[in-house]
């Protein structure tokens, strides 16, 4: 079992070192585990530095830099052991728009292995997925569900 | 293993009988504040054994069953159904179709069931065991939430890492 | 103290409750008393009801219904008492479009007792905007202060 | 009352010796994700007395100070000046301009002046008290905080009020 533990966790710390510098266009991050002698007990501690700053505690990231760190570790834990299906409510809500656009691009190279349910109210987000569904209130406190066309959001 | 489709009546904003028709690939979920996309996601996770009111906005359970609104009345019954496409055996089955069905009534009586035939809560979480879908997964990010994981106790992550060893 | 107290309640109770359906667009809000007959330890109860739905806990409310919430609580206080200035980073971060411009148009309201200084990467709060201020980081971890037009944004 | 200036240097990632003039009306701020935004109105609460570190997403006070480049060494004080128009004493004071300056080096020496003169924390933060603006004030909302105000306890919220009564 610790075994296990070890072989998964080293595999997801190489793919968050390889991924985030891709993610955040520089820069490096780290999984390193607390207690590397005691596999039972162990925690695990992230650290982060965006390209060109100083490496500095996570609290003092910005809003979008601790997304996008975030959202990393999911997709380096994916690449390790893709889950299923994934469901990421409004992740990127606190994105700019270049970074909105990575994150599209990954996710349309992840999605062969995982499918992706997208609920986001951000265009660079809407553009990458392959279909669309709306949410509608028509009737007030009543959901109802329609198809949306993409290129209705495309072109906004 | 792929979710194929998702059937909703009487839960939360989705008083309507409702079915989402899911494909491999990237599907987006849009539409107003309020409209229901949380709730679709919520919806989810309850039938998949999510045991936690609070975890799903509410106070008690019984606050995912419709509860009306001004021109309509309330219902007694909150009732997802999530079909799987389960050919590569991800979840804990030899089935290769798993139909997931999870109802609930304003008496508080549950019902839990696989394929038609009922069953307890417990055979519904032990199927997504290990699947990355289970309990505390990473694979259903709630709003607001994606940035809880660097918040968490370091031991918090080792059992996320654990989840899917 | 208390008498004091009480007014400045009332008073941001009846600003809420007239703001409320028109940031909404319809529903109905109040602010009550825990303790109505002990000012002293009493506390203060929201209840919001959108429009058409029916009334239910503050848990209940979506992400941007919440914003928008204490958005409208921020305004009724704002009027009762208008702040020197008011500082607001990404407050309108989960609202839709249709919500940013009602939030936008508040803004254009309040602004004439209240200097706002707000932080934002959505175009409908930017185009509300009497001047632009950009952030840059042109050398790796160093901030810079730059001007930015506003036409610049209108058209994006 | 209104803020007509802004000064900042050595501040978190403003190195250099910045300058920010305030209008009346509306002023946004724009940029990309991590490049200073919330660092701004972070020094503006830091100036007009924020004592806690971790509201400044710090572990010690001293995490506001520059703490250097790949290309840039660290530098060994932070120092932010707020310039007030005071016409209509909004804030405590008979003065009709008001600067306040807030400066803390890396061996811990802190200092205060209004006016050019020097004073205590405690005179900085007594000029704002009742004004909206003072400890716990609704008029600097954070990222990611705006619906605090809805979770915190009915108490806390009379307190909100009771600053501004
Ligand atoms: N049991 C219930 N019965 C009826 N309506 C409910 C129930 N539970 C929640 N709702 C309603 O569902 C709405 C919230 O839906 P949801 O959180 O899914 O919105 P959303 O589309 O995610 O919005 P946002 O974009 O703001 O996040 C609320 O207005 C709430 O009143
Ligand atoms: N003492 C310091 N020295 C140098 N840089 C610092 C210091 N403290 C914080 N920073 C840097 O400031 C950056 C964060 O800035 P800030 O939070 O203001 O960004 P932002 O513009 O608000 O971004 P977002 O749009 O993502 O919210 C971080 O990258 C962090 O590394
Ligand atoms: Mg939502
Ligand atoms: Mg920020």
């Amino acid at each position: 079992v610790a075994d296990r533990f070890l072989e998964t966790f080293q595999g997801v710390a190489k793919a968050f070192a390889r991924i985030f510098p891709i993610m955040f266009g520089g820069g490096e991050a780290r999984l390193t585990l607390t207690l590397p002698d005691d596999l039972l007990h162990t925690g695990v501690d992230i650290s982060a530095q965006p390209p060109g700053k100083k490496l500095q505690q996570l609290s003092l990231l910005s809003g979008g830099e601790r997304a996008l760190t975030a959202i990393t570790l999911l997709f380096a834990i994916l690449q390790v052991r893709p889950a299923p299906f994934c469901v990421l409510d409004e992740v990127e809500a606190s994105l700019d728009d270049a970074n909105i656009d990575r994150f599209a691009h990954f996710l349309q190279q992840y999605q062969k292995h995982t499918q992706f349910i997208v609920i986001t109210h951000r265009r660079g987000t809407m553009v990458a997925a392959d279909r669309l569904y709306g949410v509608t209130m028509q009737e007030s406190g009543v959901s109802k569900m329609v198809s949306v066309s993409l290129k209705e959001f495309a072109n906004q | 293993m792929g979710l194929t489709r998702l059937q909703l009546k009487g839960f939360k904003s989705f008083a309507d009988a409702t079915t989402i028709e899911f494909s491999p690939g990237i599907t987006g979920i849009v539409g107003p504040n309020g409209s229901g996309k949380s709730n679709l996601s919520e919806s989810m996770r309850w039938v998949m054994g999510e045991q936690s009111a609070k975890g799903l906005r509410g106070n008690q359970m019984a606050d995912v069953i419709f509860a009306g609104t001004a021109l309509r009345p309330a219902v007694n019954m909150a009732e997802v159904t999530m079909t799987f496409d389960n050919r590569d055996h991800a979840l804990k089955s030899a089935l290769k179709t798993l139909v997931v069905r999870r109802a609930l009534y304003t008496d508080g009586t549950s019902e839990y069931a696989i394929n038609g035939k009922t069953c307890r809560l417990k055979d519904i979480t032990d199927l997504f065991m290990d699947s990355g879908l289970g309990k505390g997964s990473f694979a259903i990010i709630g709003q607001g939430r994606v940035d809880e994981i660097l918040n968490s106790k370091p031991e918090t992550r080792r059992d996320l890492i654990e989840e899917v060893a």
